[in-house]
């Protein structure tokens, strides 16, 4: 099965 | 003071209509350099990343960085006002609480004020590496609309494979399996036409394609539409807006468990 990642799994917050 | 005109107010119409599906409000950050918005989906699967540069606008001024958290559908109410071929000009006073959008008919013969409410919103701003990408593909952007609607229709999910030879986008679900290759091409006409492939590594990757549809609302801002993939990072699908900038949405990815 796939799941959805999430972007702020990959871009962090300022 | 910050005033911003463009005498092609489609373009600001196309913009709103490539992002509202996305987005319920979002903040517009005025600059010297120009309006930048960055915001997530409500559910942070997608990022949309727009850019008008100042010079890009037949007059632009700021005086103070602003930025005007909008609510879209209303700004999109406000938008359906404007003619096609009249003159936008949008401006606010510093620290201002209302925008005003000015729409001027060709001939000047008809002028509308508009003033719409700003809104106080959470400013969260994502920092987005510079990625080199394994794959960067242009093509039509009504064949990747195309392809995405037509892919929609067998699951939700489509996966964007890409090799030297081309491009395979393919889903599959109960009624059965779809599968779609484009070669790059070879010669054409004209190059809004081309498929181009610049590939470091074969890449492929899973997306959900609500949101490739939602990205393809983007369509009439850019006969091309690039994508930029490597493994396990977001998808960049990047639409050029004429001479003026370009509207990103990245996509995580489905992965693996």
């Amino acid at each position: 099965t796939m799941s959805q990642k999430n972007i702020l799994s990959f871009f962090a917050k300022k | 003071m910050f005033e911003a005109r463009l005498v092609q107010s489609s373009i600001l119409k196309k913009v709103l209509e490539a992002i509202k599906e996305l987005l319920n409000e979002a903040t517009f950050d005025c600059s010297d350099s120009g309006i930048q918005l960055q915001a997530m989906d409500n559910s942070h699967v997608s990022l949309v990343s727009l850019n008008l540069r100042s010079d890009g606008f037949d007059k632009y001024r700021c005086d103070r960085n602003l930025s005007m958290g909008i609510n879209l559908a209303s700004m999109s109410k406000i938008m359906k006002c404007a003619g096609n071929d009249d003159v936008l000009t949008m401006k606010a006073q510093d620290n201002a609480d209302l925008v005003t959008f000015m729409f001027e008919s060709q001939n000047q013969e008809k002028v509308m004020d508009y003033e719409m409410k700003l809104m106080n919103l959470d400013q969260e701003h994502l920092g987005i590496p510079e990625t080199d990408y394994s794959c960067v593909i242009k093509l039509p952007s009504q064949e990747f609309a195309r392809i995405v609607r037509d892919l929609s229709q067998f699951g939700e999910s489509v996966v964007i494979s890409c090799t030297k030879e081309g491009i395979k986008f393919s889903a599959g679900g109960d009624i059965g399996n779809a599968n779609i290759k484009l070669a790059q091409t070879s010669n054409v006409d004209k190059d809004e036409d081309a498929v181009t492939i610049e590939m470091q590594e074969p890449v492929s990757l899973t997306f959900a394609c609500r949101y490739l549809n939602s990205f393809a609302k983007a369509t009439p801002l850019s006969p091309q539409v690039q994508l930029s993939m490597s493994a396990d990072v977001p998808l960049v699908v990047e639409y050029k807006i004429g001479d003026i900038g370009h509207i990103r949405y990245y996509l995580a990815p489905k992965i693996e468990d």
